[in-house]
């Protein structure tokens, strides 16, 4: 399995469409700061389920939502499309491609989808949980974040160790 | 569900001594189970010795020697129970020149078996790109991605 | 002593939006009292607003935004209420090249009339430097430090 | 009022006997990672009387002592003194020259003293805060600390505007 494509619209500060097409082997993403580089991270635990609106730097979820600049209205919502390849057959489904999609309005709706499809998040969770992406995202290591593997109780450092095997 | 835990562990700190000799030479890393009788409540302790120096708490680390144990232990679960695709954002930060030159060694070798998205502003780790994403603001403050397939693209920090 | 508050909330907020001005070109920062009328227990909001951003929560900021605007807030009490000397250990690790400049013109501004001891991996703001102190590990793994009066010879970090 | 000199000897990595002639405006501290440098920035604040043994990393205070490494054995004490140049006067008594001492024996026995003559903490506190430097010591910024004064509270950020004032 391999991120092929990442699509933002209206997330956080990704106010118009933006594709990122991932290679296999070492994407680095540079810029200068409060470009947006940590916004792409937190779309793509987003994208993949997250709840805690805390990991995302936010205090309501709403705060992904394009909240605007002088120069640019906000917007009403963020959607997040993530694609995956998955000729390897990792993923358990009979496709070689899957796009997981998730959408927020400032209604407080949210809805997930799975190719194009309406799906809950509990479907999106397990599919990804079958490719190795366990629901604490240990893959994931946030700006800051390292220092907290140390930080972290004995029980909690087992938890990542569990959630992976 | 007990064997599974079981040899996870195992595999993990076996990992992790091999890698923290690696990015420690000379040093030694372990990781211990706190209640073995207990496996699904027990706790790992982490146990670091930089080269040179005697075993002591891990709160006395410097900041250098935390930031390369928690990339110790990360990578040790991750080539114990891999994962697909990593996203790691300015994990190296607290690095000096010699251990952030061991840490690049190690994200080149992971990136042979994985995908690695990483966010950097170090040049040593931008250079074991194969593909660079340029995020900017533009005119009216909102972000903008440019990628550079090729790698003998310098992109400015 | 309320009048004594009076005084340093208000030069400490006039230089905050100075400080905040100059490390955030065209940017926009403020310190808001939350209880004017009970001075021994107010707390202390800060807004930022980098250039060609709207205000938004202190949480939003990325790593670097979020490490101006205390860097810019701890100056302003510095400024306001001068301390003899100041110690900053590698406080300015999450900046980009730009903005590395703009700390190191402001420290070399404070180091006018203040004495400050900086630990450092960045070489921006070891060329700031009156001496440099060079800290090592000696043979037997416990601590040396030689000193470099003359700011020409380049150290290694 | 400047630092003049900080002497170690036995605090933390510092087993020798370690003198740091500071001179006025910017000193800049080098080394690679683990070499010594964040204990420098603790000897300072442990000499000007911190007493939260988490602030100096440490569990217990006697975590402060060299703890010995494979070549050295460990020692009985941490000694550090600070010589503090008064010519401006800033510090209200008659001296030219202060100096400040702290010593800790393994047996948990703690003394303090300045220019030589045992003191209490209580007149080594006086004293710096008549020359601006206060008790919660927001002057010195220690490595990784530098965010907490955007996470602390407001009414925690009042305290460091009233400590100065
Ligand atoms: N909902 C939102 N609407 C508009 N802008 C937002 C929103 N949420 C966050 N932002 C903006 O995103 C910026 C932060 O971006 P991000 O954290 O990705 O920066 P970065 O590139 O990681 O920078 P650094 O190198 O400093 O870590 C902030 O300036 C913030 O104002
Ligand atoms: N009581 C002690 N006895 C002996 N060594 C000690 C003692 N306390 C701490 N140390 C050692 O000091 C080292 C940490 O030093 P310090 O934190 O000053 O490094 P640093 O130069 O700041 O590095 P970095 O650049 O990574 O932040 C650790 O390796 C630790 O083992
Ligand atoms: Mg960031
Ligand atoms: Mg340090």
């Amino acid at each position: 399995m391999l991120l092929k494509r990442l699509r933002l619209r209206g997330f956080k500060s990704f106010a118009d469409k933006t594709d990122i097409e991932f290679a296999p082997g070492i994407n680095v993403v540079v810029g200068p700061n409060g470009s947006g580089k940590s916004n792409v991270v937190d779309s793509l635990s987003w994208v993949m389920g997250t709840q805690v609106v805390r990991q995302l730097r936010g205090a309501k979820m709403e705060d992904v939502i394009f909240a605007g600049t002088p120069k640019r209205q906000p917007l009403g919502r963020a959607e997040v499309e993530l694609v995956i390849d998955n000729s390897s057959g990792q993923i358990p489904v009979d496709l070689v491609e899957l796009s997981f999609g998730r959408v927020l309005y400032r209604s407080g709706e949210s809805r997930y989808s799975l190719n194009g499809q309406s799906s809950r998040l509990v479907d999106v969770v397990e599919l990804l949980s079958d490719a190795g992406v366990g629901r604490t995202m240990h893959n994931i290591v946030g700006q800051g974040r390292i220092d907290a593997v140390l930080a972290a109780s004995p029980q909690e450092r087992r938890l990542v160790i569990e959630e992976a095997a | 569900v007990e064997e599974m835990l079981v040899s996870a562990y195992a595999e993990t700190s076996t990992h992790f001594a091999a890698l923290f000799a690696v990015l420690f030479p000379g040093g030694e890393g372990r990781l211990t189970i706190t209640e073995p009788e207990n496996l699904l409540e027990t706790g790992i302790e982490i146990e670091a010795r930089p080269s040179g120096k005697s075993l002591k708490r891990l709160s006395l680390l410097s900041g250098g020697e935390r930031t390369l144990s928690a990339i110790a232990f990360l990578f040790a679960v991750f080539r114990a129970r891999p994962s697909p695709f990593y996203v790691l954002d300015e994990v190296e930060a607290a690095l000096d020149d010699r251990n952030l030159q061991r840490f690049c060694n190690l994200l080149r070798e992971f990136g042979q078996n994985a995908q690695v998205i990483i966010v950097t502003h170090q040049k040593p780790t931008m250079e074991t790109a194969e593909v660079i994403y340029g995020v900017s603001l533009g005119e009216d403050g909102t972000s903008l991605v440019l990628s550079h397939r090729l790698k003998d693209i310098g992109v400015e920090s």
